[in-house]
């Protein structure tokens, strides 16, 4: 079952937040590049980053949010969530995208591409530890 | 004086959604 979303988006995702990479150094969220998330995973003990590559996009019962299954990894693992409409992915190659790019740069002030189906999403996973 | 205000830093993995379970291999 997807997870329930929040009511509302973290403070992050707001044009401006100051993001810290793993290297120390600060970035505003909205000038974030791809490298940035790999740079800080590569450095990182504990995460790795995965691809999840976005298999479906559905309505979901609850008011402004959907459903949206991944494809996650070389396993290709299933995993849906269930987000707010205007929640914020990062595309590999593309940077940030939700299912309602309006209604994101709206509530955020953040520049968005439309998420699509076949869109490969940055994603984390935990390193296994031996 | 202007009290410096402290601005929020956030750590850059908060951005990302964990989306896969640990893989044991």
């Amino acid at each position: 079952a997807p997870l329930s979303p929040s009511s509302t988006l973290p403070p992050y995702f707001m044009k401006g937040s100051i993001i810290q990479l793993a290297d120390g150094e600060l970035k505003r969220v909205e000038d974030l590049r791809t490298e940035d998330f790999l740079q800080s995973a590569e450095v990182s003990r504990e995460l790795k980053i995965d691809s999840s590559t976005v298999e479906r996009i559905d309505s979901s019962k609850t008011p402004d949010a959907v459903i949206i299954q991944f494809s996650v990894g070389e396993h290709k693992a299933q995993v849906c969530v269930e987000v707010l409409v205007e929640y914020p992915f990062f595309v590999f190659g593309q940077g940030w995208s939700s299912c309602c790019p309006d209604r994101t740069t709206q509530l955020l002030a953040l520049s968005c591409a439309k998420l699509s189906v076949g869109d490969v999403c940055i994603s984390l996973t935990l390193k296994s530890l031996r | 004086n202007v009290e410096p205000r402290s601005v929020p830093v956030f750590p850059w993995h908060s951005l990302v959604p964990f989306l896969a379970p640990t893989q044991s291999d």
